[in-house]
């Protein structure tokens, strides 16, 4: 068989959020839809805020309650769907 | 269900909408019916109409438009979200906006309605064949105008149905041309244009002239989208351009080269090697039904809701035979009541054989003895295994005396199931407890006793008020503890310890109202009042530092401002109206119905 090309991969102009980190776009996910304000209340560090808010959107969603940005959440917060906040006016 | 802060609902039932822009993706008459048909799914159920109207301001403002359109929350774009709306109320409140960056269809693909042709507005049958080749697009083959067109069923050669599909070239919508299709070249701005442009708008929306100067006539409406319209990208509704090259590569359809996710896409020029333009080729899309009938859920007053299944869950999932969820007919149902369906049949007082039950919008209650017709009131003397020790702390602390009211006689009669809500449920000695204004009733599910009672909590508990709070069973001690304002009893059989303030306990100013509690485990319980939730230590009787705590923080999607909340059959229920949520030991909101027929089995 011939090797295979390699697959040139090219930033589409106007798709720059496809480079945002899987943190990054979780963070941005639980500010936008209510999850994580309320526990950034309550401090505690970065990666502990993340945690906790990590399991409200878990909880609230039905997901499994692990407080880890796993396969499953991550799928869910790249899920399309509704603007409306989930938690908060 | 939730609902939003403060129930917001509207103050009518005759709600009125209006639609302000449409979608390029679909014709007029879709989107129209699209959104009747969502409307209708909430009057189904409830006493709510919709009309229609084309002027002025209607309760619910419809419109569609991407990135930022005017009220400070900007769409994203291709996918991410779809939708968003308002609850009900003046202004932009009740109003539903539509991301019009996504590919609104009915969500099975691409929806290619044809005009004239002879097929009666048919939609087009893709794949078809013509003169022996399959085609799966709008093609202009076999004319010399340039007009689109496709077959309606799969064979042109066959049938010879056909239609023609959605172009500039063929009509326009909007604008102020009645219709007219695009006249090119036109010129605008003293530039000449030969295909639809976006310039000259900030809205995405792309138009054209249906004279050949806009300038002079300002005449103008805009392009509907071609089958082959990408989305998103930076060419939002122009049409692929094949064949187009590619990293110096030729490509006669959509490829997904140069990507790491598998989308397809195309140019919308000939060289995206040299002008940059694409977008995505057209997918399944996102049902304008299914999205509009969730975002009308918001624009009448229902929050996301924690079921999966419902149609208020905040994400998108096709289901091709739709039906409203129970969660969200009991959601709109608590805000506006039933519809103007049939009431639901009243119970035979006999049941026979043959009878067969009438459906009915109501809850089925579970199987029920039939009640006898003098309730035997059942014992529900608590236990007495407190120790001695424990009891004579309590008796040496002062007890300031709180003025009992003298219960009115009870009605034994009088029937639980005509109770709006309750002071307190909770278990104790294995039967629901349900107390009401010096009255309680119970109910065990071992014995399948059925309700009984009204009992008299004086004779039962003497010295509590008419009106408590919450009470929980000890687990350890069978003890029993009640809570009414800020003060607290507690029973061992009919001998009790109080009233003593709560702040005895630990719980500060902040408490009012105590409206329940959880028992976790053996020695502790969790204390809720407000959207706060305190650990009591029942040995020590003193709640466990760091707490009060967010009640929303570990029990999320129950209300906030429960009545009453209690452990009952292993799992957390949390009252609100005439509605409890069930929640398993893992915090997952399982089930959500009605106190007065799943938990009392009211008929």
């Amino acid at each position: 068989p011939l090797p295979e090309r390699p697959r040139a991969l090219v930033t589409f102009p106007g798709e720059l959020a496809s480079a945002v980190s899987d943190v990054e776009l979780a963070e941005s996910y639980l500010q936008r839809f209510g999850y994580t304000s309320a526990a950034e209340r309550r401090s505690g560090g970065r990666r502990a805020a993340l945690g906790r808010a990590l399991r409200r959107m878990q909880r609230r969603l039905g997901l499994p309650d692990t407080g880890r940005l796993d396969a499953g959440t991550l799928a869910t917060m790249r899920a399309p769907r509704c603007g409306v906040p989930d938690v908060g006016r | 269900f939730l609902t939003f802060e403060g129930d917001l609902k509207w103050d009518h039932t005759d709600l009125t909408y209006r639609v302000l822009n449409y979608s390029p993706d679909l014709d007029r008459a879709v989107i129209d019916d699209a959104f009747m048909r969502a409307f209708k799914v909430w009057s189904d159920v409830t006493p709510l109409t919709f009309t229609q109207i084309y002027s002025g301001e209607a309760d619910i403002m419809i419109m569609f438009g991407s990135g930022e359109h005017g009220d400070g929350y900007p769409f994203d774009g291709k996918d991410g979200l779809l939708a968003h709306a308002f609850p009900p109320g003046a202004g932009v409140q009740g109003d539903a906006h539509f991301d019009d960056d996504e590919l609104w269809t009915l969500g099975t693909g691409i929806e290619v309605k044809t005009r004239y042709g002879n097929a009666g507005g048919a939609s087009c049958h893709f794949p078809f064949v013509f003169e022996g080749r399959s085609y799966s697009r709008c093609i202009t083959e076999g004319r010399t105008d340039g007009l689109p067109w496709c077959a309606t069923t799969a064979s042109y050669d066959t049938d010879k149905r056909y239609g023609f599909c959605p172009s500039e070239l063929l009509y326009t919508y909007g604008g102020n041309s009645d219709g007219s299709p695009c006249v090119f070249p036109f010129v605008f701005d003293g530039t000449s244009y030969d295909a639809c442009t976006t310039d000259g708008r900030s809205d995405g929306y792309r138009w054209c002239s249906t004279t050949a100067s806009f300038d002079r006539d300002k005449k103008y409406g805009f392009c509907p989208n071609r089958d082959t319209a990408v989305v998103g990208g930076n060419s939002q509704g122009d049409p692929c351009v094949f064949p187009f090259t590619f990293l110096g590569q030729s490509y006669s359809a959509c490829t997904s080269a140069g990507r790491q996710d598998g989308k397809l896409w195309c140019a919308t020029t000939a060289s995206y090697d040299d002008d940059k333009k694409w977008g995505f080729c057209p997918d399944r899309g996102y049902s304008i039904f299914l999205v509009a009938a969730h975002e009308f859920g918001h624009a009448l007053g229902l929050d996301h809701s924690s079921v999966r299944e419902a149609l208020m869950y905040p994400m998108y999932s096709y289901v091709e035979d739709f039906q409203l969820h129970a969660d969200d007919i009991k959601g709109i149902q608590y805000l506006y009541g039933r519809g103007s369906g049939p009431e639901p049949t009243a119970p035979a007082p006999v049941p026979t054989e043959e009878s067969e039950p009438e459906p009915s919008g109501e809850p089925e209650p579970t199987e029920e003895p039939e009640p006898s017709e003098e309730p035997e009131p059942v014992p529900t003397e608590a236990g007495s295994t407190s120790t001695t020790e424990e009891q004579e702390e309590e008796e040496e602390e002062e007890v300031t005396p709180e003025p009992t009211v003298q219960p009115s006689p009870v009605d034994p009669s009088r029937d639980a199931c005509t109770e709006r809500s309750f002071d307190a449920i909770t278990e104790i000695n294995g039967e629901l407890h349900f107390f009401k204004n010096g009255k309680y009733w119970t109910r065990s599910s071992f014995w399948k006793s059925g309700l009984q009672g009204a009992f008299s909590i004086a004779d039962t508990w003497p010295g509590l008020p008419a009106i408590i709070d919450a009470a929980f069973q000890d687990v350890l001690t069978k003890r029993v503890f009640f809570f009414a304002g800020r003060h607290f009893w507690v029973f061992s059989g009919k001998s009790v310890l109080g009233p003593r303030g709560i702040e005895k306990l630990g719980i500060g100013k902040e408490a009012g109202r105590i409206s329940g509690a959880l028992q976790r485990g053996r020695g502790k319980v969790l204390l809720f009042s407000g959207e706060s939730y305190w650990r009591l230590d029942v040995k020590v009787q003193r709640v466990d530092k760091g707490y009060p705590r967010a009640t929303d923080d570990v029990f999320t999607g129950v209300p906030l401002d429960a009545r009453n909340v209690f452990l009952y059959q292993d799992k957390y229920h949390f009252c609100q109206g005439s509605f409890y949520w069930r929640m398993t030991p893992h915090y997952q909101v399982d089930r959500v119905g009605y106190v007065k027929y799943d938990i009392l089995q009211c008929p």
